[in-house]
């Protein structure tokens, strides 16, 4: 039997899914839960719209829990949800936003590999796929993205924790996402992704160090947005985009996003410094969601002013 | 299966100052498998970069003593990761 699930602590797969289905039986004017498809496994990839469901509104994508081993990411979006249903009415800035967005949020991307963190590798990243020709196990979703996908040398050997799978988009985590976004182009407005850890706040481009056209724009809503995050506790947190402020990346769903044509893209990078790295002990959660969510409402609040 | 345990694996951070530094580190994983947690992987270290990497108690020995050899500015993150993770369930159930 499953325990009860908690805000302030880390959930398993089983915990997530009843929860998923207890926020259905308790805000079903304002929650859907939406099958995207399914993993190697047999695991069910759940999508939550949150927000009026008639008529079409602008809408914002977010996912957590692409690498298996950064729970604080599925952590959050959890707390997200539950915020914004929670505050809807009373919290005026929520209250709009849900008013006048839809919020898709896909709390665990990679849910195979993060049973596998839970059951068997605590440190496991990649998902659980097998590999031709080769004993190791899995792929790395955020290098499976088909965007400059084949430009790293070093991500095509299956046996790395970076591995990029033998072709773009081969995984099913990975075609389940971009059909669906692809299939609602029109309403997504933002894309967010959220990772641990390093506290950063990251934008495009990964895959070269040239500067998007909308660079300035970007820049300045993370800049807010990480200012908005330090209100809290003063965690401080760095921006930029991820060639330069990290290292070049491929295959990135930041990136592959942004190049699709949603042009407000972002991706967090969640507490703590090293520390903990992984392991942010649950006493950390809701004070990391509690600054997180500002920031967020941040950037939701900027795209709903500023894109048509 | 039986889980994975991580007793007495350590995480390092080093610091590395110049080529020098990087080309030690790369070497390293030659012989030694390191997790990278930051950067991702190996091949993206660069001069200037904090590295994070998990290592196993057996080889950690080896990766200190070369770290020291070469004066390459290390510090251990987590001494005891199997500890790390026990206490990272540090919220009793409500």
């Amino acid at each position: 039997i499953a325990g009860r699930h908690s805000y302030a602590k880390y959930n398993d797969w089983d915990k997530i899914v009843s929860w998923t289905e207890k926020m259905l039986e308790k805000h079903p004017e304002m929650v859907s839960r939406i099958k995207i498809g399914s993993t190697v496994e047999d695991n069910p990839l759940y999508v939550l719209k949150i927000g009026k469901k008639d008529g079409e509104r602008k809408a914002i994508f977010m996912d957590c829990g692409i690498h298996a081993r950064e729970w604080i990411s599925p952590a959050f979006c959890q707390w997200f949800v539950y915020q914004a249903t929670k505050s809807y009415g009373k919290n005026k800035i929520m209250t709009k936003l849900l008013d006048r967005m839809n919020f898709y949020v896909l709390p665990v991307f990679n849910v195979d590999g993060y049973i596998w963190s839970w059951t068997q590798d605590r440190m496991w990243r990649k998902n659980r796929s097998r590999n031709q020709n080769s004993t190791c196990i899995g792929t790395d979703l955020n290098r499976n993205f088909d965007v400059s996908w084949d430009s790293s040398p070093n991500t095509n050997k299956p046996c790395l924790n970076v591995y990029r799978g033998p072709a773009p988009e081969s995984e099913k985590e990975t075609k389940a996402v971009t059909n669906f976004i692809r299939s609602h182009l029109n309403s997504i407005k933002a894309y967010i992704t959220f990772h641990s850890y390093s506290q950063m706040l990251l934008i495009p481009y990964g895959y070269t160090f040239k500067l998007p056209p909308n660079h300035q724009d970007l820049l300045k809503v993370a800049r807010i947005a990480t200012d908005a995050l330090s209100t809290r506790y003063e965690t401080r947190y760095i921006y930029g985009p991820i060639a330069s402020t990290i290292y070049k990346t491929s295959g990135s769903s930041l990136d592959w996003v942004y190049d699709l044509g949603i042009k407000h893209t972002f991706a967090f990078e969640l507490r703590d410094k090293g520390k903990s790295g992984f392991l942010l002990p649950e006493s950390r959660i809701k004070p990391t969601c509690k600054e997180t969510m500002l920031s967020v409402k941040f950037i939701a609040k900027y795209i709903l002013k500023n894109t048509s | 299966i039986a889980p994975v345990h991580f007793d007495r694996e350590k995480v390092f951070r080093v610091k590395l100052q110049n080529e020098k530094h990087a080309s030690v580190l790369k070497n390293l994983t030659q012989s030694i498998e390191l997790d990278f947690w930051y950067p991702d992987a190996i091949h993206d270290i660069a001069v200037n970069m904090t590295v994070d990497f998990r290592v196993s108690e057996k080889e950690s020995q080896t990766i200190q003593s070369t770290l020291e050899q070469h004066k390459i500015h290390y510090e251990i993150l987590i001494h005891d990761l199997q500890e790390e993770i026990e206490k990272q369930f540090d919220v009793k159930d409500e």
